[in-house]
């Protein structure tokens, strides 16, 4: 069966984009065929495939907009990379805020105009904006599980527990069978004590700490050197921190360990 | 007079909260008084103050909420540094968005909140979330200035466009006195060819070349550390990079070179 995982956290920066491209070239290296959806307006991921604006003829926003306009695999791009597919974000996702504020079961548009979608894929990692947004809650209702990525940085924790409130808001309405997958620590430099300081107190938490995987993601300028040329770290290259970290939560999120 | 500045950029972790805490005790450290007002409904300019949450009785929200119900003055907090003072935010901000909108005249809720506040300050710092939100268009109405960090990293380029486009409306609409002061670039890293390519891009692109403060903030784990006791830079440990870097925007803004 296919798994829905929405990666997401409304602190901005903490590598919810890294992740999604990172953690998804890791899988499709390992054979599995992977979506990535961008739901966020900035349309980073798709910039970090290397899709060109050009090369875009309908995006999230046609199926959002206009459902059932284009059947879902019209809006999909395969990339250079075998078993890794994307359906891109533009600019004017930016506009579908307001446009659908007053629109009934506007929350669902997303879930809607992906059906079916997943008949093709092992895994659809779906990004989202700094924000909890009506973006961000369309993702939350279209996916079944929520990918935390948490910086080993300052302000880290303020952002979870509004998380974790709306997460379960979600839960209790529109969508029940949303879980959290787990809580992944990026931006690990292990040449400060406030990378370790904080890594420590969120493995330590009640709450937080069960929920931690156990590979932590280390800052390492070849993830930006690769999102900087458009292709995932583990095509970029293979030997750095940021390819082994990634591939390291590729595995433990199939095992299932988390 | 007093200078209004807003600090913005919707894409995450740039570097925002860090400018307004740092040049604003920058500010302040040079004789000036200044007021940071706090508009993330992640309070983080406030934790990075050191306030804790019990001793807030009013914030920006009850101004908001709620006009004319408390003045402004009651709201502000004054923190351990001469000449820095704080109008501290709280999570229940993040409701404010839902709450006001139908509400007429909604964003000029935080211009009619401060009203008066300007006579007792040199430099209002407003931080705001990672968004284009309500909340972002009522800071926009409120200050006269916006000061957009600029993270010398992947992905840096494609807020500024939709940037520009939103001061633009707001100068056509609510705030035609809205200026750009500058865009200031952030987590140089010297060590990298990233930061470089992207610094160098900016410089020369026709658009944002000419708004380029000289001041470039480096990469520098003080800054995150002093984030992460909740105290300035200036104020933590003076010789560092984050020090020198701040001191210097500061030099810069009050000189009108840019
Ligand atoms: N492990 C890492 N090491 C170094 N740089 C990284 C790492 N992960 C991400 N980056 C870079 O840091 C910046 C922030 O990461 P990214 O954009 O993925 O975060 P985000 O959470 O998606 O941000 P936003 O909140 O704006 O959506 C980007 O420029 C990215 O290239
Ligand atoms: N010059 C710097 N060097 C190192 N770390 C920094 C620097 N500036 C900020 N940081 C750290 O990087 C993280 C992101 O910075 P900050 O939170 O100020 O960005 P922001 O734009 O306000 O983020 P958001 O979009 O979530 O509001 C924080 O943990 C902060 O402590
Ligand atoms: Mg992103
Ligand atoms: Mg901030």
């Amino acid at each position: 069966a296919c798994r829905k995982i929405a990666v997401a956290n409304e602190k901005g920066g903490v590598g919810k984009t890294a992740t999604v491209l990172n953690l998804g070239a890791a899988l499709a290296l390992t054979g599995r065929r992977v979506l990535i959806v961008d739901m966020d307006p900035q349309f980073n991921a798709t910039l970090g495939l290397g899709i060109a604006a050009a090369d875009i003829r309908h995006s999230v926003y046609t199926l959002i907009d206009a459902p059932g306009a284009v059947p879902a695999g019209q809006a999909v791009l395969s990339t250079r990379w075998k078993g890794l597919d994307v359906l891109p974000s533009v600019a004017d996702l930016a506009g579908a805020e307001v446009e659908l504020v007053r629109v009934k079961g506007r929350e669902n548009r997303l879930k809607e105009g992906m059906a079916g979608l997943e008949e093709g894929y092992d895994f659809i990692l779906l990004d989202t904006p700094p924000s909890l947004s009506l973006l961000t809650v369309n993702v939350f209702a279209a996916a079944q599980e929520v990918l935390i990525p948490c910086q080993t940085q300052p302000y880290a924790f303020g952002a979870l527990a509004e998380l974790f409130d709306t997460v379960a808001a979600i839960q209790r309405g529109i969508n029940p069978r949303l879980t959290i997958t787990g809580i992944v620590a990026t931006f690990y430099d292990q040449r400060t004590r406030v990378s370790q300081n904080i890594l420590d107190k969120l493995r330590s938490d009640a709450h937080y700490g069960p929920l931690m995987f156990a590979t932590v993601i280390r800052a390492n300028t070849t993830v930006a050197e690769s999102a900087d040329v458009g292709k995932p770290v583990v095509y970029y290259r293979t030997g750095s921190f940021g390819a082994q970290d990634y591939m390291q939560l590729a595995r433990e999120i199939q095992d299932g360990r988390r």
